[in-house]
């Protein structure tokens, strides 16, 4: 639609190169600031109206759909190689408005508002029956089971005690009897195998996170646990640029998302 | 629509710009 009908802006098709390069910016965006949860890749584009800015550029105003992949936030793992989690896993999808200014053919981010939501407990049933949900953060089995495998974790541990920043995910599963958690976590200043009292150590100035994924399976009489930790290569905090009117906390942010990524380091399965 | 003898008039449903594709699955 050619500008000049009264409304002062123009609709690209949703699917056009240009709007799907200011999506992407809006994506990387999403990824760059998030503080807690997982990374998102773009799924939908709903909508976009370009508007034309004095003195120069273009605003995309522009509204996507999301979906959660498996990679957190603090995975440095570039998110176009992290896949999205499934149907069956119990999707989590975002809904986004942007308004992202094209510039000297250079796309910047104004503003960002965004929702996620956890799929309908119906539509996991209808893809499958017996699948586990997702469930509170705050449940007294999932705190429970993201504290043996933390301790669990550190037992096997020889160097940096690791404290909780997180839990991610959590799904109680019925047949075996489990729980099933994600967590973050982080290195701190005391040594794991001479913690007697946790709340004494320190996250370390120079951040080294790690993501853990556990299954604590009650047995007659006891429980097994087993957690699978990766720790993250440690990440100098450099500032991050904000859009205007947006104040987002960055120290967690900037070590996420390093431009090269170093290998990480699997610690784990521990039993 | 009334067409011109042997000019072909386009059929079918208009081709709405948005929403795009779906990259994934909708849920």
């Amino acid at each position: 639609v050619p500008l000049g009908l009264g409304l002062g802006y123009k609709e690209l098709n949703c699917d056009d190169p240009e709007t799907e390069q200011a999506a992407l910016v809006a994506v990387d965006y999403i990824n760059s600031n998030l503080l807690q949860g997982y990374k998102h890749t773009l799924n939908q584009i709903d909508k976009v109206k370009v508007w034309s800015r004095r003195p120069m550029g273009e605003v995309f105003e522009i509204e996507i759909d999301t979906l959660e992949t498996v990679c957190h936030v603090l995975d440095p793992t570039p998110s176009a190689n992290c896949s999205v989690r499934q149907l069956r896993q119990h999707a989590v999808e975002g809904d986004c408005d942007f308004r992202v200014l094209k510039q000297n053919g250079q796309f910047s981010v104004l503003s960002a508002k965004c929702d996620s939501s956890p799929d309908s407990a119906e539509d996991v049933r209808k893809v499958c029956p017996s699948c586990p949900l997702l469930a509170p953060l705050n449940d007294t089995k999932v705190v429970h089971a993201v504290d043996a495998a933390l301790a669990a974790f550190n037992a096997r541990n020889n160097g940096s005690y690791f404290q909780l920043v997180e839990v991610s995910r959590a799904q109680l599963v019925p047949l075996p009897a489990s729980t099933y958690v994600e967590f973050a976590v982080a290195a701190t200043d005391c040594v794991a195998q001479d913690v007697t009292d946790p709340a004494v150590c320190n996250m370390l100035a120079e951040k080294q996170y790690g993501f853990c994924k556990s299954t604590l399976t009650e047995k007659l009489g006891g429980e097994d646990v087993a957690v699978t930790c990766t720790v993250f290569p440690t990440q100098p905090v450099l500032p991050q640029p904000q859009p205007d009117g947006i104040n987002i906390p960055s120290s967690m942010v900037s070590s996420a998302t390093p431009e090269s990524p170093p290998d990480a380091v699997v610690v784990g399965p521990l039993v | 629509t009334v067409g011109q003898p042997g000019v072909a008039v386009a059929a079918g449903p208009v081709v709405r710009p948005c929403p795009g594709r779906i990259r994934h699955f909708k849920i």
